[in-house]
């Protein structure tokens, strides 16, 4: 077991805005050295007490943190993965002891679920999907929706975890004729889901019954929507996109994401906001991940760029540390940290306030 | 464009749309 030590850094301040927002508060070096490609926080229950976890996935190899005292953190375990590379991690909400990590070399071949070892004994994993998988995610309640297969025979199912990371069954959802790219929760609503496609639509899901309940087709002007945080109010449906091919804009700059509303109803829709880069930053979407009311995006620039979705503008500004662009970013499931990955395997910790 | 542009609204559009879809 090797012991990382916690290193408190000051933050790059140049060319940074409002950096007070973000505080370092831990690191963890990549003792391999080898390509990191994602990062997650779980749950891990010993003992009768829960921890707050990190999982950090390299190219071959998955490995859990715990904590220390102090922000310092320990390997406890490895899961090695010698075939077919790790792609990113899935954690799923409100389960304990069990991580989904999605397998793969340009698109998802597998998916398959960690299980955190328990006292004196190795960590397992098991394989939940194999094929053509094009889109995975972890739901609220134990849940992890995926779709997979072609136009013709696409297949969109919904595995239900027990709490403890146990037994599984799966649900079909009615796929619509149109390839899934994305899914996103409509926060509040358990049973609502919604899907990205690949012609730019909005697919809307019943969880319980399976049904396809509408699809909805939007705004031509950014191709490959993803759809990072949805949520119901007075009868409308605001959704957040990130747009990886947006182009720069004389009049406002480059935008990241976007709000949009929707009248499920009578599908009608339309853009609220535009979240730019300040002028003389450039750089379009590459990464992100959002979180309440705060966007956090890595820029094809190695910089991460932060938005309060509330007050409509950037709010901070994370330059590469020591030259070393940063690669991933990602909001602890555990509590309210920001976790930010560089290529090199090293990731920051941050506290965003 | 303004709200209206969006056409009626409904607070139980989820519940709507769940039973006018096909099972």
């Amino acid at each position: 077991h090797s012991i990382e030590q916690t290193e408190m850094m000051e933050l790059p301040a140049s060319g940074s805005l409002n950096p007070g927002k973000l505080h370092l508060v831990s690191k963890l070096k990549n003792p391999s050295g080898s390509c990191s490609v994602d990062v997650g926080a779980v749950w891990w229950e010993r003992a009768g007490s829960k921890e707050p976890c990190i999982i950090t996935a390299c190219e071959d190899v998955v490995s859990l943190w715990k904590p220390l005292d102090t922000w310092q953190w320990e390997k406890v375990y490895t899961w090695h993965f010698t075939e077919v590379p790790v792609l990113q991690i899935v954690p799923v909400p409100d389960v304990h002891n069990l991580v989904c990590v999605a397998l793969g070399s340009l698109e998802i071949r597998e998916i398959r679920a960690l299980m955190c070892p328990c006292d004196g004994e190795h960590g397992k994993q098991a394989l939940l999907k194999s094929g053509d998988i094009k889109a995975v995610l972890g739901l609220t309640k134990g849940r992890l929706v995926s779709s997979s297969g072609t136009v013709c025979d696409q297949q969109v199912g919904v595995m239900s975890f027990a709490e403890d990371g146990g037994s599984k069954e799966e649900q079909l959802l009615m796929p619509p004729e149109e390839t899934v790219l994305t899914f996103a929760e409509v926060q509040g609503m358990q049973e609502a889901l919604l899907g990205t496609t690949i012609v730019n639509s909005i697919v809307i899901w019943n969880l319980k019954t399976g049904q396809l309940l509408k699809k909805m087709h939007i705004d031509d002007s950014y191709q490959a929507s993803t759809c990072h945080r949805a949520y119901s109010e007075m009868g409308l449906l605001f959704v957040v996109l990130s747009h990886p091919h947006a182009k720069m804009n004389e009049s406002f700059g480059s935008p990241v994401f976007q709000l949009m509303v929707i009248n499920p109803k009578t599908t009608f829709n339309m853009g609220v906001l535009l979240y730019c880069l300040p002028p003389g930053q450039a750089g379009r979407f590459l990464e992100g991940d959002v979180k309440d009311h705060v966007a956090a995006a890595v820029l094809t620039s190695g910089t991460i760029a932060f938005w309060d979705l509330l007050l409509g503008h950037c709010t901070a500004l994370l330059p590469p540390v020591s030259d070393q662009n940063w690669s991933f970013v990602k909001w602890s499931g555990t509590d309210s940290h920001l976790l930010a990955g560089r290529k090199d395997g090293d990731i920051f910790i941050y506290r965003y306030s | 464009c303004s709200k209206a542009d969006l056409g009626p609204v409904s607070l139980t559009w989820f519940e709507e749309l769940s039973s006018e879809a096909p099972p």
